[in-house]
């Protein structure tokens, strides 16, 4: 299962829908402070099942709507959508006909989120199991938030257990 | 349970020493469990001895050794079991440059070893330099967000100049 | 006792409301007492919003953004009452360059307006540009640390290239 | 009261003597990463009368003696001194007939620290005091620790309130 392209309307600060094309090696993400960078990729993260609203910074799962900016007015909705290419059929039955899956969530102001995959709604869980099942996940080791490095580094051994378990 | 656990400990240590190793260009490293003889109860501690230092704990070593070795443990754990996504947000932050371009070029290997794609987020004009390809995300219009595809030989000139 | 902490509480935010627009080139920002009524007993909130945007929680803001405004009031309580030395390590890390300017110019104006004495560890060549003298630690023997001074046409030779 | 110097001897890193001449303005330290620059920098507070090992990164005060590398052996003691001109005569009776302050730190392995002021010893409530009445100290807001920075914002309100009471 390879990523192939993450879509993002009205997520954080990305108010316009938003196409990062994701291809094989080595991506830089540049820019300068408070441009949008570490939203970016929060969105994969938040498509992929992140369930709590800390992880996203937030004080609340609403606060990943587009809030508004000096000219434009805030959103009542956010939509991330990943495109996955399942050529290898490696996705867990019953996605595994489909050539490309298409994972989206959506969530509307004061109404929580909504799952699809190809068009039909799913459950969270199933999202996530998707992904787990893929070595990925919003959990995923391999995805280092900013500031992570120092919380690994202060962390009790038994929260550096965790990361273990992750492996295993 | 906990046969499975013990076994991915010894795959990431295994790894964890090969990649401190190399990130530091010599010294040794490796992780213990502690607090208790049972894996599933036990803590996971970290030991590290940057190459020419007597070794110490992790608290005694400075910002930059001790993201390296936090580095060796993430991409160790990431090696036991390779997604195929991997999202690196400014973890070059605080490395001078020497270990700034050992980092990328461990990077170019984990990108030779594994099918992953990589996304790394910088403000550090080296790894700029070492990627395959550079995105921009600007704030032209205040508070909204846009991306752009950068040229690598624009990248200084278009980043962080506010 | 409580009238002295309120005093305090108002020189320190007027200046940090005056620091952080400084640094930010715009925006407005302010300290609050919260949780209780008595200042004895409340904790110390932090409202920033950035030039541009929608005022948020500073959860929210950016990584560079975070730094700027605690910057704005570290050095709110340091000008309410100046000490002789001040030292600052690395807190230039997670800024971008036009950040990392406007953060220098603040130390140039400090240095204006009081007597103190700083001390600026830091990675950054535009830091290292701005300051009046630089000094170097190496090791040129493992794990012994020496002091040199380095001339700031040197500087980008000298560090960082372990 | 101005820091005019700060002497080192078998503090961390710095295993032979090494002095650092502070002068007006902004002088910037530079240097690879692990080569001692935080090393020096908590030498002042150190010499300043932290009482607490852990703001000093150690997990006993013993730690702060080098304690070896490669070629050399550990020492059993370290040596931190402070040179403050005194010629404005602002520093507290009865130091304040002298023009200048020199202030020691000597730790002995396993014995403890022994503080002087121009030869004479004193204890480390005296040395903190005189730190306290120049608006400095160990725990001086002005002495920003490497990561002390994510720590404020991570702080909660309580805690901050605490920085206030510095200023106060
Ligand atoms: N729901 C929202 N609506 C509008 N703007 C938002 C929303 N959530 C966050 N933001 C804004 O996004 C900005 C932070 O973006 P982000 O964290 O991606 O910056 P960054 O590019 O990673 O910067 P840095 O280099 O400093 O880490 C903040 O200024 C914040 O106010
Ligand atoms: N008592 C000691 N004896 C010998 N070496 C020590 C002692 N205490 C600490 N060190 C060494 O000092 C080094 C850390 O130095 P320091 O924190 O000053 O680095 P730094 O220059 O600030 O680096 P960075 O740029 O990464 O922050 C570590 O490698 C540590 O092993
Ligand atoms: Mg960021
Ligand atoms: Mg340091």
């Amino acid at each position: 299962m390879k990523f192939t392209r993450l879509s993002l309307t009205g997520f954080k600060s990305f108010c316009d829908t938003t196409e990062l094309h994701l291809e094989a090696g080595l991506s830089g993400v540049v820019g300068p402070n408070g441009c949008g960078k570490s939203n970016l990729v929060e969105a994969l993260r938040w498509v992929m099942g992140e369930s709590s609203y800390k992880a996203m910074r937030a004080s609340g799962m609403d606060e990943v709507i587009f809030s508004g900016s000096g000219n434009r007015p805030g959103r009542n909705s956010a939509e991330v959508t990943l495109v996955l290419d399942n050529s290898d059929r490696t996705a867990p039955a019953p996605l595994n006909s489909a050539d490309v899956l298409e994972v989206t969530r959506r969530i509307e102001r004061e109404a929580g989120s909504v799952y699809r995959i190809n068009g039909r709604e799913v459950r969270a869980r199933d999202v996530q199991l998707l992904f787990a099942d893929a070595s990925t996940g919003a959990h995923s080791p391999a995805l280092v938030r900013q500031g992570q490095i120092g919380e690994l580094i202060a962390a009790k051994p038994t929260q550096r257990r965790a990361l273990l378990e992750e492996a295993a | 349970g906990r046969a499975r656990l013990s076994e991915a400990f010894d795959r990431v240590n295994a790894y964890f020493r090969e990649l401190f190793t190399t990130l530091f260009g010599g010294g040794t490293a490796e992780l213990r469990f502690v607090e208790s003889d049972d894996p599933l109860e036990a803590g996971l501690e970290i030991f590290a001895r940057p190459p020419g230092k007597k070794p110490s704990t992790m608290t005694l070593l400075s910002g930059g050794e001790q993201a390296l070795t936090a580095l060796s443990l993430i991409f160790a754990v990431f090696l036991t079991n390779p997604a195929p996504i991997c999202v690196l947000d400014e973890v070059d932050a605080p490395l001078d440059d020497a270990n700034v371009e050992r980092f990328c070029t461990l990077l170019d290997s984990m990108r030779k070893r594994t099918e992953t794609r990589f996304l790394v987020i910088t403000h550090n004009p080296i790894t700029m330099s070492r990627v395959d390809r550079l995105y921009g995300v600007t704030m032209a219009e205040r508070g909204v967000s846009q991306l752009v595809s950068v040229d690598l030989r624009q990248a200084e000139a278009f980043t962080d100049r506010a």
